[in-house]
Parts: structure tokens; C-alpha cells; sequence
């Protein structure tokens, strides 16, 4: 199924041999509207429809062999919306979920982002899928200012059968320097650290995830996002990765109907791999990042 | 200078990046387009300036309305009950008003509605500390509706100003969900008759379009009375509210403006409108 906007463009072309500068430019417009709908941020859609533009002017459509090997013809419609799909495909992929071990001592996982965005359910998530594959993961409770943020990340380690380690009161940077040196007290070889939400903006924050870093020299830093996040995924994934390398970006709460028009801005600006999407509140909710997914949802 | 086609173009075009950018959606871009268009054939507008002030003209008449003011002491206790997606600033929102109420010289009552996520009890009783109020709570897994009905009474009985009963976060897309709800909001008027006489939906800023889904999803299930718009202090502009308030006919009561329990202000259309521009 198409959006109408998607489906508007496949119509430009009908009765229509080919693929011209006088068709091409009514179907990106109605691309154009569709991607903004879906919350693609508006200098990502000019970017977009230049490639795509790029891609399929001038392509003359001839017949196709189906998988039993007779011929059909594929449309100039149907050839432009593969064309936009397989783009969006390749601008969200290639597939990388993996996590970086490193070769002695724990692996350190560093989950940050906007307030809200999914960090702590996410990091009690990541808990079980490890545990699942017989890691022997230590969450680290780094929000030390959110109201029973602390109480939060013990209840989802319970749940899991995870170990906490918490020091209320006690400054993110030395909590998580304490946590790594006493990681083999707890046997652990995967430490996640959940921080507490901030704004790219926020000078005195981002400063303290520096100290983080600077400390214990995590191996994956994954910045959590809103899959329902509109415009602002821009500014908000340049300013983290502007202070902080990244390793990797999550898409939270994708069970809704959010486009998830994001994701494409995220990727384009962090440059790194989108490793999971969170389904659900629940701990079992974390799938792999698959682009096909994403991208047939935000043709919609 | 003005009048020439190229010109009117760029002026058109540098205003329509930064409408997007704000959110402000596409139904809502090509209306304000449409009207600027319209007054520049007219020969109305001459220079740039013109073009965005006449923008922001109609986007103060997209907000004008009647809208129901907040009347605290018309219903005693005066309930309210606060609904929204995920991790949108429910809970925080309520413990700033509660906080707001208190140094009012209110009495206020909260129920802890959230019997769902981990440690949400826990974490509206510190804000419920910190305000100075009493916090309604059952064991975790408990009924919702249970909770809320007991907030409401409790309330009834103390002679408070104020009730605010917290919901769980969902998605709008969640009907079994939006069901319990809507059976919370009927179980709210058993305890006190007119209960909740409020029924906010909390919006993040930094949500896009989707926004506008859940504004509808709600409302349909509610009948929302008005809208808290959270995270402004970041860098998104919450621009898809001019839809939202223009469609719903609801108000936004407040805006969410930090973390701390003073961060909470009172709704300025002419202040929001100026802020899309800067
Ligand atoms: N439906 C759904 N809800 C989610 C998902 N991930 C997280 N949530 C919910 O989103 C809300 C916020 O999640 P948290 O884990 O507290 O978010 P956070 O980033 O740690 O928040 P802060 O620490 O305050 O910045 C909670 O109600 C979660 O249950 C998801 O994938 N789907
Ligand atoms: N910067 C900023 N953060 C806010 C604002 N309002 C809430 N927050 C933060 O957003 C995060 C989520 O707030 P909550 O109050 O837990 O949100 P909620 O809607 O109750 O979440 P759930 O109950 O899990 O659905 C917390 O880290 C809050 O401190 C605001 O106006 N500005
Ligand atoms: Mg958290
Ligand atoms: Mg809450």
C-alpha cells in the first residue's frame, strides 16, 4: 500500500513510456509532500529527490522477466516508486546491529539521549536480549536526577535477573569509573550504562557524557530516539554527534503509527548504523534494524 | 523591489523551509502560503516583512477560538485528568502544577493512575513530596480506574481545591488502551459527580506529525478540554500545534519549559508564534 502521496507520483507516469524532466518533476513533488508528512526533515527531502531524480531520468522501461522467466513490463510508475524505495533502502542501510566486544575486559554499552526518548526501558531491553545469548550484563544507573530513575533501571534489572549498580548521589562520571573497575566483582562482561536525558544544547550535560566517556572509554554509544520525532531529529542528532562519537542510534516506540520519516534524517547526519527499533514497553520488544522495514513504512 | 516574481519566489521560499522546520506541517505550510500568495497578487504585502507578518497574522487566527478557561472554583475539587503517548512529560507536568497550585495556597490531591511502568508510582511520590501534596497509590498492577476513583474521593472528602490523576503513557494506536480510559474518565465522574472537569493531553515539542494522530485519537476517545505542550526549552518549535488547536477547537493550558518544578508557564500565542521564526 502507498500513501496518496506516493501514489499520486506512480500516476504521473501513466500511459507514459518513460521517465522525462516533464514527468520526473511532478512525481517528486508529490514524493516531496509524502516524505514531509512523514516527518523527513526538509533539507534530507531535497537531498533525497536529487538522487532519486539523478537515478531514474531518462530510464526508458522495458520489459522484465518475472522469476518464471516471462516477460512483463514494469511501468515508469512502478519503476520510480522501486527507485524511491530501494534509495531509502540504501540510505538507511547497510544492516550492522552488531556490538563491539573488545578483546579483554567487559564491553561497555553507553545509552544516551532526549528526555523521554525510550533510554532506560531500552537499556533493561538490551539486558534480557543479552542475557538471552549468554552475556552476563551489569546495568549501571547514570540518571541520578530524573525522580525514581534509579528505582526504575532496579525494577527492570529484577525483572530481567540483571545486577544494578547504583550510587545515589554519587557524580555519572566516577559512578561509571566505579562501575567498570568493580565489573568483575559481578562476573560481568557487558556493562550498559543509562544516563539521564538531556538536550544537545545543554552545555553542563553534554559535558558530563564527555567526562563519561573520557573515563571509561566506552565501546558502544548509541543515541536513543522517538521514532515520532519530527523536524527537530536534525538539530538534535548533529548535537549530540558534535560532541560525542557514536557508534550506533536507536529507534524507540515504532509500535505506534509514527512514519518514522527520522530515521532517514538520523542516519544521513550521524553517519551510523541504526542497530535496533523498540516494539513495545515490554522487554522482549527489540528487534534488529531491518531498512526494508522502515522504508515501506515511510512510503507508507 | 517587491512585486517581482523572482523575488516574491525566494522570499516564499526561504519562509516555507523554516515553516517545516517548525513543524509546522503540510496542510498548514500551503494554507499560510496560500493566503501570502493571495495578498501578494493583491498587491498588500511589499517587502519581506510584510510577507511574515501577515504569516503570523493567520497563524493567531488559526488560534483564536472560543475556548472554556480553566474556572478552578467552580467544582470542588476541581478535577483534572492528564493523558499522552509515552515519555511526553505527564508526570513531571503534573508535579509542576501540583507545585504551581500549592504556592497558591491550594490544597491539591494526585492519584498515581500509572500502575504500569516501573517505578511511576514512586517517582509521582517524590513530586508529590516536593510539591507538598498527598499521593493516592495502590500496589503495582493495580486497576487504574480503582486508583483514580480513589484520588477522586479522597479529594472529595479532604475538602481539596485540586485533584490531578497521572495516567499511564500509551499509544494512540493501542485500542484495548484508549478503552481503559475511556473507562477511567467514567469511573472519575462515580467518585465525584462533573469529575474530571479537565482531561489534558500532554504533547512533546519534539514530536512531529504524528502529534497530530494522537491529538484526534484522543480527543475522539475524551473529549480533550485542553493541551500541554512540553520541551520547549529544546530546539524543536512545536509548530504542528497550530493544526492541532485549529482542528480540536482545544486550548493549551501550558507549556513545559525544563525539568524543574518552576519550568511550567502559561500559553502566549503572539510569544509561540514570534518563537517559529527566530
Ligand atoms: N510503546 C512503546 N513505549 C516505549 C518504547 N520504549 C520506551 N517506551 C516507553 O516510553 C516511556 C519513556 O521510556 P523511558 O525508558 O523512561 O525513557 P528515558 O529515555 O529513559 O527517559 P528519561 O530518562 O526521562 O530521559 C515509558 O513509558 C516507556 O515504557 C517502545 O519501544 N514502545
Ligand atoms: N527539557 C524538558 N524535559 C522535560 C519537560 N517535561 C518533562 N521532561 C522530561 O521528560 C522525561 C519524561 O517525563 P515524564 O514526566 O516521566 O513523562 P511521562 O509522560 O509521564 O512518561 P510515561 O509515564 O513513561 O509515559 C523526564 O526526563 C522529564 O524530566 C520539559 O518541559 N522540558
Ligand atoms: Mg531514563
Ligand atoms: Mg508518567
Amino acid at each position: 500500500t502507498l500513501t496518496k502521496g506516493f501514489q499520486a507520483a506512480a500516476n504521473r507516469f501513466s500511459g507514459k513510456a518513460e521517465i522525462t524532466e516533464a514527468n520526473i518533476d511532478e512525481a517528486l513533488r508529490d514524493v516531496r509532500v509524502s516524505l514531509l508528512e512523514a516527518d523527513v526533515q526538509f533539507q534530507v527531502v531535497k537531498t533525497f529527490l536529487q538522487r532519486v531524480k539523478e537515478k531514474t531520468l531518462g530510464e526508458v522501461v522495458r520489459l522484465k522477466a518475472d522469476t518464471s522467466g516471462k516477460k512483463i513490463a514494469v511501468t515508469p510508475g512502478d519503476h520510480f516508486i522501486k527507485a524511491c524505495y530501494d534509495e531509502l533502502c540504501a540510505l538507511m542501510g547497510p544492516v550492522d546491529t552488531s556490538l563491539v566486544y573488545p578483546r579483554g575486559g567487559p564491553a561497555i554499552i553507553m545509552m544516551i539521549g532526549l528526555q523521554g526518548s525510550g533510554k532506560t526501558t531500552t537499556t533493561g531491553k538490551l539486558a534480557s536480549k543479552l542475557k538471552k545469548e549468554g552475556k552476563r550484563p551489569l546495568l549501571v544507573a547514570a540518571d541520578i536526577y530524573r525522580p525514581a530513575a534509579i528505582d526504575q533501571l532496579q525494577k527492570l534489572g529484577q525483572r530481567a535477573g540483571v545486577p544494578v549498580f547504583a550510587k545515589p548521589g554519587t557524580a555519572p562520571p566516577d559512578l561509571c569509573a566505579q562501575a567498570l573497575k568493580e565489573a568483575r566483582g559481578y562476573q560481568a562482561d557487558v556493562l550498559i550504562f543509562d544516563t539521564a536525558g538531556r538536550l544537545a544544547i545543554d552545555d553542563e550535560l553534554m559535558a558530563e557524557l564527555e567526562s563519561i566517556i573520557q573515563l571509561t572509554n566506552p565501546h558502544n554509544i548509541f543515541l536513543v530516539c522517538d521514532a515520532m520525532i519530527g523536524q527537530d531529529a536534525v538539530k538534535t542528532a548533529a548535537g549530540f554527534k558534535s560532541r560525542i562519537p557514536l557508534t550506533g542510534t536507536i529507534l524507540t516506540k515504532l509500535d505506534g503509527d509514527a512514519r518514522g520519516g527520522a530515521a532517514l534524517s538520523i542516519k544521513e547526519v550521524t553517519g551510523v548504523p541504526i542497530k535496533f527499533v523498540g516494539m513495545g514497553e515490554s522487554m522482549d520488544r527489540l528487534d534488529e534494524f531491518r531498512p526494508e522495514g522502515l522504508a515501506s513504512r515511510i512510503l507508507g | 523591489i517587491f512585486g517581482k516574481p523572482e523575488l516574491d519566489a525566494k522570499v516564499l521560499d526561504e519562509l516555507e523551509e523554516v515553516l517545516y522546520t517548525a513543524d509546522v506541517g503540510v496542510k498548514t505550510v500551503e494554507r499560510l502560503l496560500d493566503v501570502v500568495r493571495d495578498r501578494l497578487n493583491k498587491k498588500e504585502l511589499n517587502n519581506a516583512q510584510a510577507v511574515q507578518d501577515a504569516i503570523k497574522e493567520e497563524m493567531e487566527r488559526m488560534l483564536e477560538f472560543e475556548a472554556r478557561p480553566i474556572s478552578w472554583d467552580s467544582a470542588k475539587p476541581y478535577v483534572i485528568m492528564v493523558v499522552g503517548v509515552n515519555g511526553v512529560g505527564k508526570t513531571t507536568t503534573i508535579g509542576k502544577l501540583a507545585s504551581k497550585l500549592r504556592e497558591e495556597g491550594k490544597t491539591v490531591v494526585l492519584g498515581a493512575g500509572d500502575t504500569f511502568r516501573a517505578a511511576a508510582v514512586e517517582q509521582l511520590k517524590i513530586w508529590g513530596e516536593r510539591a507538598g501534596c498527598e499521593v493516592h497509590a495502590m500496589a503495582e498492577g493495580a486497576d487504574p480506574a480503582a486508583v483514580s476513583f480513589d484520588a477522586v474521593k479522597a479529594g472529595v472528602e479532604k475538602k481539596a481545591d485540586v485533584v490531578i490523576c497521572d495516567t499511564a503513557g500509551r499509544l494512540h494506536t493501542k485500542t484495548p488502551l484508549m478503552e481503559e480510559l475511556r473507562k477511567v474518565h467514567r469511573v472519575m465522574g462515580k467518585a465525584h459527580e462533573g469529575a474530571p472537569h479537565e482531561v489534558w493531553l500532554v504533547l512533546d515539542a519534539t514530536n512531529g506529525q504524528n502529534a497530530v494522530q494522537q491529538a484526534r485519537q484522543f480527543n475522539e476517545m475524551l473529549n480533550l478540554t485542553g493541551i500541554v505542550l512540553t520541551k520547549l526549552d529544546g530546539t524543536a518549535k512545536g509548530g504542528v500545534i497550530l493544526q492541532i488547536c485549529n482542528e480540536l477547537k482545544a486550548p493549551i493550558r501550558y507549556i513545559g519549559i525544563g525539568e524543574s518544578k518552576e519550568d511550567l508557564q502559561e500559553f502566549h500565542p503572539r510569544e509561540f508564534i514570534d518563537a517559529l521564526f527566530s
